[in-house]
């Protein structure tokens, strides 16, 4: 059964599955460690006693390699693989993370598993155009107004739904290991409850890439004391596991995500909707305008009625609306001799032949008007009669009437017999 | 009864040459 029909074959809104669209893919990060190999510490603490394990990451070796990959691989908690950045990338340097979704999804959330101590301040954007332009989704610091100019925890309202913002909640430098971030986009919108009908949260969800940027290090206070070489060895960013919850987005058109010819990830688009996110009509479906599918109503596309006279139509809105908001679609370039809006009648110059339906290729008649006894060339629709000159009579204005005999003139060609 | 069709050569397009359909 199709999710996007119901058991009646009538259309409904669908969705994709909600994934983890991080999985499996590549993040381009800007500073690794072990490119060359580098020695690397780990504080653990025990009550008021830290020790420091040091060891080696060497992008050489792949015992002691962290890689990108490591982010988004299958993320086994009794086996953790952590990518890590280099060592002591401190602000005003940062680190940035980016991940390319492959197409627009709607985002729900956007999770980070950490290995080391969180950042004291991070960072994440999403993009909406495959990486041209970036836009805040929210910031984490211990210093908001420093950091990133922003109040902490700012109240959020309906005329700044798409703002983000500065929290200082899950910056403590502890866990020193196994600490969590996570955003959600919709938390503490004001229309979240109402996110079928709010085309700002939806676009604030919407994001082709997510990048995310560890702007500062939590320390112990010891980088720039005697031995700071060991100290700083044991500042770094390491995540084991990088989320970001979500749902292709197919504007509710959809049930799924699939790769199309050129390995590109599209929506399978349903009720006669048409690209990578069902976001327009098919062609030849414009008899009314395209609308995301809510629950109450699919909103599918609309085939335009041509009487099978057209292969093409366009929307035209004050049609639409004059009906009532019920069909506006305009067929083009009607074809077999018929015209108007569907392709409902004859051409001038021809009439119905109303032994065959309108949609049939030969529904309409040249009229034949005589080029002499008929005072012009269309004819009536319905019963092909042209319009006879005086004295003229028959259906195509081809003989003179009972009474009258031809002329020589072409003007008058049917005279009265004296 | 059958009613004769307008017979096109019997027509004089003196003065109506604009008129004279080309087939004519």
């Amino acid at each position: 059964p199709d999710p996007c029909y119901d058991e009646n074959g009538n259309p409904r809104r669908c969705i994709p599955d909600f994934v983890n669209s991080a999985f499996g893919k590549d993040v381009r990060v800007s500073r690794t460690c072990g490119s060359p190999a580098a020695r690397y510490c780990v504080v653990t603490e025990k009550g008021e006693e830290r020790t420091r394990d040091c060891h080696s990451c060497d992008a050489g070796d792949p015992k002691k390699s962290h890689p990108p990959a490591y982010l988004t691989d299958l993320n086994n908690p009794h086996n953790l693989t952590c990518w890590q950045s280099e060592n002591y990338v401190q602000a005003p340097q940062n680190v940035t993370l980016t991940l390319s979704l492959g197409k627009k999804f709607e985002v729900t959330y956007v999770s980070l598993q950490f290995c080391s101590p969180r950042p004291e301040s991070m960072a994440i954007y999403k993009s909406m155009d495959y990486g041209k332009s970036w836009v805040p989704f929210q910031f984490y610091s211990t210093q908001c107004k420093k950091m990133y100019n922003r109040q902490n925890k700012a109240a959020i309202t309906k005329q700044n739904e798409q703002e983000a913002i500065c929290t200082d909640s899950h910056t403590d430098m502890h866990p020193l290991t196994g600490g969590l971030i996570a955003f959600s986009t919709l938390d503490g919108r004001p229309s979240a409850h109402d996110f079928d009908n709010s085309p700002v949260l939806q676009d604030w969800v919407t994001a082709t890439d997510i990048k995310v940027i560890f702007s500062r290090l939590h320390t112990f206070g010891d980088e720039n004391e005697d031995d700071s070489e060991l100290a700083r060895d044991s500042y770094f960013y390491a995540v084991s596991d990088l989320q970001v919850g979500g749902r292709c987005k197919c504007n509710g058109h959809a049930s799924k995500c699939v790769k199309d010819r050129e390995g590109n990830l599209v929506c399978e688009c349903k009720h006669n909707t048409a690209g990578p996110e069902c976001d327009r009509c098919k062609p030849f479906h414009y008899d009314r305008p395209w609308q995301r599918a809510t629950a109450r109503e699919a909103n599918e596309c609309v085939a335009c009625h041509c009487n099978l006279h057209a292969r093409r139509c366009r929307f035209n809105m004050e049609l639409y609306k004059l009906s009532g908001r019920k069909s506006g679609g305009v067929c083009m370039n009607c074809r077999h001799n018929t015209a108007g809006r569907h392709c409902h009648y004859c051409k001038e110059g021809f009439y119905r032949d109303m032994a065959r339906p309108i949609s049939h290729r030969r529904a309409c008649k040249a009229c034949d008007c005589h080029p002499v006894g008929a005072a012009g060339k269309t004819c009536n629709q319905t019963t092909g009669q042209c319009p006879c000159k005086d004295g003229v009579t028959g259906i195509t204005c081809n003989r003179c009437a009972k009474g009258y005999q031809q002329s020589r003139s072409p003007v008058a060609p049917c005279i009265k017999i004296p | 009864e059958v009613m004769p069709t307008l017979d096109m050569a019997l027509f004089d397009w003196t003065d109506y040459e604009d008129m004279k359909p080309v087939d004519t």
